[in-house]
């Protein structure tokens, strides 16, 4: 880890009362590489490496601490920091129904996770009701409408053959009528670069105007990372990410890069394929997995 | 970086950058970096066309290092069995349509076994598949032991004569041990109800997927062998550079590319073309 990492270096600190560029260098080259191998995007770590200078630089060093495990702290907190030092709650429509919005790229769990925010919306006391628009991907209406079905939360019956448009018109009138008071939005996963799909979602979002945009990411995602959540971010707009996959082992560097290039906070993490493995995203958790 | 014609530090530092967004890791981007400094500090290297050139044929040189059979390769064994595994949301059942629909197009018989009997309508989505692609289906109801249902496929396979027989397992993490374990139980009823099979056993991999794809690799292959890798949605932005590592350190080939989400998109990996996009 990054502690056992620094252990040669720290001897070159020890002794020395201030950290300055030059006795850190070392060390902050260490940490650029901790965060590549962590899938960091290269632009991201270069951000973050400079504020972290600028955090260390003229720090006195402590007596009877040993200063690599100084700049260790210094590096986590800021970690933790930059990913958002606080726990975020979903935006609730101020009055009337809230309709929460699904967005990312194909594969990325937002199914999985529109049913896991069901079940906790249902938990705390929201009546939520469930509609997909992805009318390509084969059986994705079928597998929104099964979770249902175990949750007993209502899915609005969209069929292939209907315009996403027309179902997300036509799911806010059911919504009235059932008395539900939450829609959330399935979408079809999409590419970036996909200017027909990013304009239909961009529509959609027009059309249902939620209050909540969640963009769902996969925690495994390397580099680009940063080019999806920049596009997405850009074109459509997002409240809130939703790290998914996070009971493997991957470092999960994407959430530094996600949460760097948007600043939409990260508000949940996916844990598991089951639909009550959803949590609320503890960043020092992801911090300490990042710096290895 | 098409832009820098001098071999400034300014052009090392963007070159670097450029290895490093494509996913290639720590190691094979600082590797190439440095043999790049030393050429250039020996005059070897005149200019940045040359170093661009340089670096292309020590990527295709790692990506020839392994021995490739393609995935379609002309069916001797009757029923060919296709194992395909991957973590969750890599493009499993889409790739499977795919390649089913590459077999049928040219009059071979494909029989898909439904063994991700977890996930929701996992089972309706590959029934789809099967049906575009001209291919029959073996399945079991949902909640079912995914390895009756591949001893079920195996059998209808051979009493209905297919050539080729594809089994869709559930995603699963490689860091779930008692799924590693589900799977491997799979790849043992296969080969003891036909020794030899499966005959090709195919990770699928994203290419939006960063250096966990090497623990991936590494892992499903420790468990029950891959012979090759489908890596899919390269039609994105992503580079898919991690599979260099892969080729290297663990010598399984890249076999075959996802480009889309329609039945057709689906190529053979070709080396030299994977390297120049990188630097486009
Ligand atoms: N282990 C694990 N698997 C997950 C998690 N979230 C989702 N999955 C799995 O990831 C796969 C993809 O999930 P989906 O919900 O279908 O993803 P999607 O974004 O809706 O996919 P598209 O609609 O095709 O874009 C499924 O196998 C899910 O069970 C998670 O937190 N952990
Ligand atoms: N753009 C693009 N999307 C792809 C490609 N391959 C698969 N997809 C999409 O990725 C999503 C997941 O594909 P699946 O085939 O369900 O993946 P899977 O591995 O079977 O997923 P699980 O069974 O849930 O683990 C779907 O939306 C597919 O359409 C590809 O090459 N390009
Ligand atoms: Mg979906
Ligand atoms: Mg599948």
């Amino acid at each position: 880890n990054l502690s056992d990492r620094f252990e040669g270096i720290v001897k070159r600190i020890q002794g020395l009362h201030k950290l300055t560029e030059e006795n850190i260098s070392e060390s902050m080259r260490e940490v650029r590489m901790a965060l590549l191998e962590a899938d960091v995007n290269v632009g991201v770590v270069k951000k973050f490496i400079a504020d972290v200078k600028q955090q260390a630089v003229g720090v006195e060093t402590m007596r009877g601490v040993n200063p690599g495990h100084q700049v260790v702290k210094i590096v986590h907190d800021e970690l933790v920091k930059t990913l958002g030092g606080q726990t975020e709650k979903i935006n609730f429509a101020e009055r009337g129904p809230t309709v929460i919005l699904m967005t990312g790229l194909q594969g990325s769990g937002k199914t999985t996770t529109t049913a896991k925010l069901a079940r906790n919306l249902s938990s705390q006391g929201y009546r939520p009701m469930l509609v997909s628009v992805d009318i390509y991907r084969p059986a994705a209406l079928e597998q929104l409408k099964v979770l249902g079905q175990q949750l007993d939360v209502p899915v609005f019956d969209s069929t292939v053959d209907m315009d996403p448009i027309d179902i997300c018109r036509q799911a806010l009138d059911a919504l009235k009528q059932t008395g539900c008071n939450v829609l959330v939005v399935d979408t079809a996963g999409r590419l970036h670069i996909d200017d027909n799909m990013m304009d239909e979602l961009a529509r959609i979002r027009q059309t249902v105007n939620p209050t909540e945009i969640l963009f769902v990411a996969d925690s495994m995602t390397g580099q680009d990372a940063v080019t999806a959540a920049r596009e997405f971010n850009e074109r459509i707009g997002m409240t809130g990410v939703v790290l998914t996959k996070l009971d493997g082992d991957t470092r999960g560097g994407a959430a530094l890069s996600i949460k760097q290039v948007t600043g939409a906070p990260i508000k949940f993490m996916g844990v598991g394929e089951k639909i009550n493995q959803l949590e609320v995203f503890h960043p020092e958790r992801i911090a300490g997995r990042i710096l290895g | 970086i098409g832009s820098h014609t001098k071999l400034d530090d300014d052009f090392m530092d963007e070159l670097e950058e450029v290895l490093f967004s494509s996913d290639i890791g720590v190691d094979i981007t600082m590797r190439i970096v440095n043999d790049l400094r030393r050429d250039v500090k020996k005059n070897l290297l005149k200019d940045t066309s040359e170093v661009i050139g340089f670096i292309e044929s020590e990527l295709v040189s790692i990506v020839r290092g392994a021995k490739v059979e393609p995935v379609d390769a002309t069916v001797e064994t009757k029923p060919y069995v296709i194992l395909v595994i991957g973590v969750n949301g890599a493009g499993k059942t889409t790739t499977i349509g795919k390649i089913a629909s590459r077999f049928t197009a040219r009059g071979e018989s494909v029989l898909l076994a439904a063994a991700d009997t977890f996930r929701a309508a996992a089972i309706d989505q590959l029934a789809t598949w099967a049906q575009r692609s001209g291919s029959d289906l073996v399945s079991h109801k949902n909640g079912s032991d995914p390895s009756a249902v591949v001893f079920d496929a195996l059998k209808a396979a051979r009493a209905r004569g297919c050539d080729v027989l594809i089994a869709d397992t559930a995603g699963r993490l490689h860091s779930k041990v008692n799924l590693m374990e589900e799977l491997k139980k799979v790849k043992r009823i296969i080969s003891r109800e036909l020794p030899g099979a499966p005959h090709e056993t195919l990770l699928v991999l994203d290419a939006t997927t960063g250096q966990n794809a090497v623990s991936q690799a590494r892992i499903f292959d420790e468990a029950i062998g891959v012979t090759g890798i489908a890596l899919t949605k390269l039609d994105g932005t992503a580079k898919g550079g991690v599979v260099l590592n892969i080729m290297e350190t663990l010598k399984i080939p890249v076999k075959l590319v996802g480009v889309g989400e329609r039945i057709e998109d689906l190529r053979p990996f070709v080396p030299e073309d994977f390297v120049h996009a990188i630097f486009s």
